[in-house]
């Protein structure tokens, strides 16, 4: 028998030990701790890593704590877009999705555009037209977004309105694009890509 | 962002990664997570690998399989590949952080940023959850 076991992680940020108080300590301790053994049971009981993954993923995507699933940030239009994507190491099989808004856990969807597609990423309208033909049941947009995520946008859009009120910016090199914040803290930040 | 990778008793191994993007983003933004060699990676000769991050510097780094190219055409061992493509991230201005387990059932948990939430499970009886850099 192989040796076997999972990694995971729920965001890199400005994570710092006096901005996370003790008790919101003990929760991501939980929960994380939660998703590895959700995980781990599948693998332990002789299932596929391809299982794994998607059982720890969604025990922090139904978690508020985290940018996935409930709890993502909203969008510039006061909305939460969700992508997710996995890969099978054996078949090289992969399936990704991308700009969801009514689905509740991306990471299954994306593991069945993987398996019962012939594609490998699907978009927006689409991908959650296909997952209406499996049969998934769509949850409103409100199911992901917390009051924390709501104040994080306002922020956002002050800083944005404070540099001239426009809908996109320009960075030092002239390159389109917007204010944003930082999953755990609240530094602002132009991004670009 | 969340991510997991993951080996089974069968030598498999199966990455993914999901997110709610950047908070405003505006234009139909999309990062490194639902990007295939980006953000999630698997093969089975090499690791499986999930990032977080600045997406658009993972994007253009190819930070999944450049780990995994790493281990498969220069035989570099997992920490040490993981070590090199973030180092890339680093200079080209991108933050961020990747958790990868290779086909042996070594695991990597690196960052640049003060933080990372993240953990691993292992069949040898190894467990750990962290959060801070200096865990």
């Amino acid at each position: 028998m192989h040796s076997y076991g999972l990694v995971i992680h729920a965001g890199a940020a400005a994570i710092l030990r006096k901005d996370l108080s003790p008790e919101l300590q003990a929760e991501h301790q939980a929960k994380l701790s939660e998703a590895l053994d959700a995980g781990y049971a599948v693998l332990d009981s002789g299932g596929e890593a391809i299982d794994a993954v998607v059982a720890a993923i969604r025990v922090l995507e139904d978690s508020p704590l985290y940018n996935a699933g409930k709890g993502a940030v909203l969008n510039a239009g006061g909305v939460c877009e969700l992508d997710a994507s996995i890969m099978d190491g054996k078949a090289q099989a992969a399936g990704a999705v991308a700009g969801l808004q009514h689905i509740k856990n991306p990471i299954t969807l994306a593991r069945d555009v993987m398996q019962k597609s012939a594609h490998v990423m699907l978009a927006g309208e689409g991908a959650e037209k296909f997952a209406r033909e499996l049969g998934y049941e769509l949850v409103p947009n409100e199911y992901f977004q917390t009051p924390l995520r709501k104040k994080q946008l306002e922020k956002a859009k002050e800083i944005e309105a404070a540099g001239g009120g426009h809908t996109a910016i320009r960075d030092a090199e002239g390159r389109i694009s917007f204010v944003t914040i930082d999953d755990h803290a609240d530094p602002e930040r132009h991004k670009w890509g | 962002t969340v991510g997991c990778a993951a080996l089974d008793k069968r030598g498999n191994l199966a990455a993914g990664t999901s997110t709610g993007g950047m908070t405003n983003k505006k234009f139909g933004r999309v990062g490194d997570s639902p990007i295939i060699g980006a953000g999630t990676y698997a093969n089975n000769r090499t690791c499986a690998l999930s990032a977080t991050g600045h997406g658009e510097y993972f994007i253009r780094a190819v930070v999944g399989h450049d780990v995994s190219a790493r281990m498969e055409y220069q035989g570099m061992p997992l920490e040490k590949a993981a070590a090199a493509t973030l180092t890339n991230v680093s200079a080209l201005g991108g933050k961020g952080g990747v958790i990868a387990i290779d086909h042996d059932g070594k695991v990597t948990m690196q960052f640049n940023t003060p933080g990372m939430f993240r953990g691993f499970r292992l069949s040898t009886g190894e467990k750990k959850v962290a959060m801070f850099g200096d865990e």
